[in-house]
């Protein structure tokens, strides 16, 4: 992904549960395009990374650099996504569970 | 010998779906062989039907389902549902109970009686205390309509009543037995038409943070190699308390701005790295060279009527800006 822009911007990922050893319980899905966010969060910042107002204060307050340590604004998930899940519980029991925020629609500077 | 089961007009979330009926044999692929069993359809179903954008089950999160035990006692067949497995954060909206149920015509009436109307036949259901050796307290005795003849058919009772009266009792083994009303064989089942139940719950926990961690993370990722013993995952927020703590005295958590001897010469602002119209105009603006005294004097008002019409976003305070770094 070195082509992607510097920018804050969401970013492709696939998780496939089998990465990181769930898939012995988890029915399905086996993956599932989870995104993340990343990039620059750096005076000025555009548009599409919708800041929140606070994001653009501190971004000129660091840009200006009145005051020492105060860094940019991150970038993080903005709008997100929830993920139903079929597993076997430790009973082995069949489970369903919708969790919430698992995958990533936008991102923002925050 | 049955074909594709019928579906009760019980609230188990089946009947009247625009979902095709999957097929059992590919739906329970995807489980493996250990567990092709109606449950498994009926849960896969639920999945395809709550994997869509916006649905939810039940006005809930989550769905369980209970496989049964058999035992026989005093030679009936009585099926055993553990149902400790529930979570205290998991609010009970409804629990079903799903059974496969023979036509009345398996099961005639004794040589030599008169013909009469046949006798209707009875689910009991009962909650198990621990560790004990009484049937149990009787919580319901359901009256079933055996389906017509030729084939058997699944049905589902509205079982929601029972089982929160077991959960707020602390007895959450539930027995269930039927009782035919004649010398049929009962409710016994083998393999793929043995009786479940199902539970749609809201899980209160699910908004906490790393939920999915607490129901699906079994292992610390990090034991391996470690012989430091780390807390259970996600049991606690005892690691991020202990952080906030030891830099709760630090200067980033201090709301204070720092004294005059901690400023420093302004950072160099970063340069604009983007097209102009990605960009917010405000900030770029009071960044920019600014036009002439006179010029803006002359297209001042003008420009900003232009730009407070066409920008959507803030106009950032340019006095502000130009007094910070002033300072």
């Amino acid at each position: 992904q070195w082509d992607e822009p510097r920018v804050c911007s969401r970013r492709y990922l696939k998780v496939d549960f089998a990465d990181i050893g769930w898939n012995e319980w988890i029915i399905s899905p086996k993956a599932f395009d989870a995104y993340y966010c990343a990039g620059a969060c750096e005076f000025p910042m555009p548009k599409v990374v919708r800041p929140s107002n606070h994001a653009t204060i501190q971004s000129i307050v660091r840009a200006v650099g009145v005051v020492p340590g105060v860094p940019g604004p991150c970038c993080v998930p903005d709008k997100m996504s929830s993920l139903g899940v079929l597993f076997l519980d430790e009973s082995r029991n069949v489970v369903l569970k919708v969790y919430p925020n698992m995958s990533v629609e936008t991102c923002a500077c925050r | 010998s049955h074909t594709a089961p019928a579906w009760s007009a019980a609230s188990d979330g089946l009947r009247g779906d625009e979902d095709p009926q999957p097929s059992p044999g590919d739906a329970t692929a995807a489980l493996g062989p250990g567990a092709q069993d109606m449950v498994a359809v009926h849960m896969l179903r639920l999945y395809e039907k709550y994997s869509r954008r916006g649905a939810r089950p039940g006005a809930g999160n989550t769905v369980r389902s209970f496989r049964a035990r058999l035992d026989v006692v005093d030679q009936k067949a009585v099926y055993v549902f553990n149902l400790t497995s529930m979570q205290d954060s998991e609010m009970i909206l409804t629990a079903t109970f799903h059974f496969y149920l023979e036509p009345q015509r398996r099961w005639p009436p004794a040589r030599g009686l008169a013909a009469g109307p046949p006798a209707r036949p009875h689910l009991l259901l009962r909650s198990l205390p621990h560790n004990a050796a009484t049937q149990g307290l009787l919580r319901a005795a359901l009256a079933l309509a055996p389906p017509p003849p030729p084939r058997g058919l699944w049905q589902a009772r509205d079982i929601s009543a029972v089982v929160q009266a077991a959960r707020r009792d602390g007895e959450l083994l539930l027995s269930a037995q039927l009782d035919p009303g004649d010398k049929s064989p009962g409710l016994h089942r083998p393999g793929a038409h043995a009786p479940y139940i199902l539970v749609y719950a809201n899980d209160l926990a699910i908004s906490e943070p790393n939920s999915v961690a607490v129901t699906l993370q079994r292992y610390d990722p990090f034991q391996t190699g470690d012989p430091e013993p780390r807390p259970a995952p996600n049991g606690s927020s005892d690691p991020r308390v202990r952080r906030a703590a030891a830099q709760a005295s630090g200067p980033l958590h201090d709301n204070e701005l720092p004294g005059l001897h901690e400023r420093r010469a302004p950072a160099v602002a970063h340069g604009p790295r983007h097209h102009k119209h990605e960009l917010w105009p405000g900030p770029l603006r009071a960044l920019r060279p600014r036009p002439g005294r006179r010029d803006r004097r002359r297209k001042g008002p003008e420009l900003f009527a232009a730009s407070a019409a066409s920008s959507q976003v803030l106009d950032f305070d340019e006095k502000t800006m130009q007094k910070a770094r002033r300072r």
